[in-house]
C-alpha cells in the first residue's frame, strides 16, 4: 500500500481536484484506491454527494474512539475500485480539543496500519492550515504531493509549505519525498509564464517537468461529482494528470 | 469607523484579493484604511512584500502581549491612505496554545476600539479555516462580506460558512449583517452560469446583485504587488470592485 499526501497551506490551489483526479486514474488502472478528507470543511466529501456537518461514520471517529475499526469508516463510492473516508466538520475543533497532547499525530498511520491489506494506493487530501491534520497527514504518507498555482501568491505560500514539511522532517527523524505539480497553468498570461519559469528556477529537483492545464472541465465535473479522468479520459486536464500518474508511479519506482 | 471582514472557510475563493482591491477603493477615496491579516499563512502580509515568517511587528502580538499600543503594530505601505498590520506564521499555533480558554474571541475588537480615532475603514481579510482567528474576526466586524467563488464546490462550502455564522451570532447574541459576493465569474462556462442561477435562488436577500468576473489581471496586480483598484481603475476586475464599494457603503448607509 502506497500512501499519499495532497497539501498545502494556501487555499484553492487544486488540492481537492488533484486527489479525486488522481484517484480516478488509479481506479481505472484496477489499483484499489482509498480518498482520505482531512480537510473539515469536507469539500472532497462534499463532492462525493456526502454531507460533512451530518456523516456519522468520518474521519473524527479515528480521534474521538482510538478503538473504532476504521474499515466500518470507509464508504463505497459509485466507482469501482475507489473508497472513501470522509470528513465531518466536527474535525475542526480537534485543534483546540487535543491542545497540547502529545501522541495525537500518529492516529491516521496507526488507522492506515490496520487498512495495509485492503487498498493499493490511499490520497490524503488536506486542509489549507496548519495544525494537527496536517501533522497526521505528513506523518502517514510515504510521499507528498503540492499543488502550486502558477501565481506570485502561491509561490510565496510554498515556501511557507516547504519551511513547514523541513520542521516536521526534523521532529520525525525521516526526509519525506515530495513533488511540487504546477496546477492551473495559463499560456496566455504573462504571471504564469513568469510563475512557471521562477518555479523551474528554485525547485527543479522536486519539480514535475510538466504542468496541470487550466481546463473549465474541472468546475464541471466537480458539480457532476465524477473524477475527470473516470468522467473524459481524453480532456486536456485528464491526459496530464494521466501523466502526472505515470511519472509518481515510475519516479518512485513504486511495484 | 467601520469594519468590514471577508471570510469563507472555503479556500482560492478570492478572500485576499476582495480585503486588497476594495481596501484600493476606499483608499483612493480618500477614506484611512487599515488591513488586517487574520491569515497565519500571510497572502496579505506577502502581497505588501513583507514575510510573514519574519515579521516582529504583527497580529501576533495582539494575542502574546495584552498590554501592547496596537497603533505600534501597524505598517505603512506605499500607498496613501493605506495601512497594514500584518499576520506571523506564529498565529498557527493560537489555536493549540489558547485551547479552552476563554475570552480570547474578543482580542481584536479590544485593539480596534483603542484605532478608533485614526481609521475610517479597517478590513480583516480571513484564513479558510475555522477557529479563534475567525471568532476575533466575526466578533470584531459590523459587516461580513463572503466571496463565493462561482462553482459547486464553492456554493457547498457557502452553506457550511453560514453555518459557522449562525452559531457565532447565537453565541454573541448579536445578528451580524452580511454579503455574498460572486466571485471569478466566466459567463463562457456552464458551471459558472448554473452556480449563479442557484445563488440567486437560494440566497437572494444577502446576494449582491452583480458579480466579481474572472479577470487575470488580478495576477499580475498580486505579482507587482500593486492592488489592481490603484494600478488601474478602468480594468473590469477593478471597475466590479468600485461597484462592490458603491453597494456596501450605499447599503450600510454609513455616513
Ligand atoms: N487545472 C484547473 N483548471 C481550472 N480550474 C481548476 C483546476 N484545478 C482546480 N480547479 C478549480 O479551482 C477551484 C479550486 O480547486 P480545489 O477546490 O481543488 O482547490 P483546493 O486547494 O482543494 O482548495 P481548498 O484550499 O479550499 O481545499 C475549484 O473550483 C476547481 O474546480
Ligand atoms: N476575479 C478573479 N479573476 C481571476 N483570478 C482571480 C480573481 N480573484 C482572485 N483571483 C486569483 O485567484 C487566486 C486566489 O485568490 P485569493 O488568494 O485572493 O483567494 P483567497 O480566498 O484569499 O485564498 P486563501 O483561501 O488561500 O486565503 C489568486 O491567484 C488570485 O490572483
Ligand atoms: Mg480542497
Ligand atoms: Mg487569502
Amino acid at each position: 500500500m502506497k500512501v499519499w499526501a495532497v497539501a498545502n497551506q494556501k487555499g484553492g490551489v487544486g488540492k481537492t481536484t488533484t486527489a479525486v483526479t488522481l484517484a480516478g486514474v488509479f481506479a481505472s488502472r484496477g489499483y484499489r484506491t482509498l480518498l482520505i478528507d482531512l480537510d473539515p470543511h469536507g469539500s472532497l466529501t462534499a463532492y462525493f454527494g456526502m454531507d460533512p456537518d451530518r456523516v456519522e461514520q468520518s474521519v473524527y471517529r479515528l480521534f474521538s474512539d482510538t478503538m473504532v475499526d476504521p474499515e466500518r469508516l470507509i464508504s463505497d463510492t459509485r466507482f469501482e475500485n475507489l473508497f472513501l473516508l470522509p470528513a465531518s466538520t466536527a474535525m475542526a475543533t480537534l485543534d483546540r480539543q487535543l491542545g497540547a497532547q502529545t501522541g495525537k499525530g500518529l492516529v491516521i498511520v496507526n488507522a492506515l496500519n490496520k487498512l495495509a491489506e485492503h487498498f493499493d494506493h490511499v490520497l490524503i487530501d488536506c486542509a489549507p492550515s496548519l495544525g494537527i491534520l496536517l501533522v497526521n497527514a505528513l506523518a502517514a504518507c510515504s510521499h507528498l504531493i503540492i499543488p502550486v498555482q502558477t501565481e506570485f501568491l502561491a509561490l510565496k505560500g510554498l515556501e511557507r509549505m516547504l519551511h513547514t514539511l523541513s520542521m516536521v522532517q526534523r521532529s520525525a527523524r525521516r526526509e519525506l519525498p515530495y513533488t511540487i505539480v504546477p496546477t492551473m497553468f495559463d499560456r496566455r498570461t504573462r504571471a504564469g509564464t513568469l510563475s512557471l519559469d521562477q518555479l523551474r528556477e528554485s525547485h527543479s529537483a522536486r519539480l514535475w517537468s510538466s504542468v496541470i492545464p487550466v481546463d473549465t472541465q474541472f468546475r464541471e465535473a466537480s458539480r457532476a461529482g465524477i473524477p475527470l479522468s473516470l468522467r473524459s479520459a481524453t480532456d486536456r486536464g485528464s491526459v496530464a494528470y494521466t501523466e502526472l500518474a505515470d511519472f509518481l508511479l515510475h519516479d518512485d519506482s513504486y511495484a
